[in-house]
């Protein structure tokens, strides 16, 4: 563990529980997209399918833990308790043509052709992909209440610190993993639109709604 | 070869 690592593991508990709360506080989830968050919980369902069978440390474990069962609390919160407010006519990615692409690369190019390892790659490419839903409804609406902007910033820096720590890693200890590097990097590479704009917009005129140009 | 592949990271 490093400090960029467990930077990153803080912003990424911070996008998840701002999310939970903005929902939660709000009683609405005017503005979030459902598929964004249904990739969400398939990425950590397959990734830490291992939670029971390889054990790294009491940290590790617990993250996974709060991890999955935020993910399906979001769920819950948007597809059943303010199911209301979901807004669906804005939450249209066709989100088919992320698993399907995911579900192949994660065939052809893996480290090990195990179950495990080949569900741990596609939870791997679908992160890399899963926010695509949310930040085409954001352009659409062409606009995010500054809570949801908060989420994005901290979500999209969770992956940013991670690249940090596989930088690291890589000097520290001669470790790197491609498929994981990749895919951070093309995740991270997604949110630089919105995180330009997220910084510009302290400098931009209405600064209280982050408009997002489609 | 079946290199255990240990993913320690989250």
């Amino acid at each position: 563990m490093n400090v960029f690592r467990l930077a990153g593991d803080i912003s990424h508990l911070l996008a998840i529980i701002i999310l939970l709360l903005k929902i939660w506080t709000s009683r609405s989830c005017a503005g979030i997209s459902g598929k964004s968050q249904v990739m969400f919980a398939i990425t950590y369902t397959a990734r830490y399918l291992d939670l029971f069978t390889n054990f790294i440390s009491l940290y590790n474990s617990t993250m996974k833990i709060i991890f999955l069962g935020a993910a399906y609390a979001t769920l819950y919160l948007i597809y059943v308790r303010f199911k209301a407010t979901y807004d669906h006519n804005h939450d249209t990615f066709r989100v088919e043509f992320l698993l399907i692409p995911t579900v192949i690369l994660s065939v052809l190019i893996n480290h090990d052709f195990s179950p495990l390892e080949i569900l741990w790659t596609f939870s791997i490419y679908l992160e890399s992909v899963a926010i695509l839903p949310q930040l085409f409804m954001v352009s659409k609406t062409g606009e995010a209440e500054s809570i949801t902007s908060h989420y994005l910033f901290a979500l999209g820096s969770y992956r940013a610190l991670y690249i940090i720590n596989w930088v690291y890693r890589y000097y520290a200890e001669g470790f790197y993993d491609l498929i994981a590097i990749v895919a951070g990097v093309v995740q991270t590479v997604l949110y630089c639109d919105f995180f330009y704009l997220y910084i510009t917009k302290g400098s931009r005129a209405n600064a209280t709604e982050m408009s997002i140009e489609a | 070869c079946h290199r255990l592949t240990q993913h320690d990271e989250l």
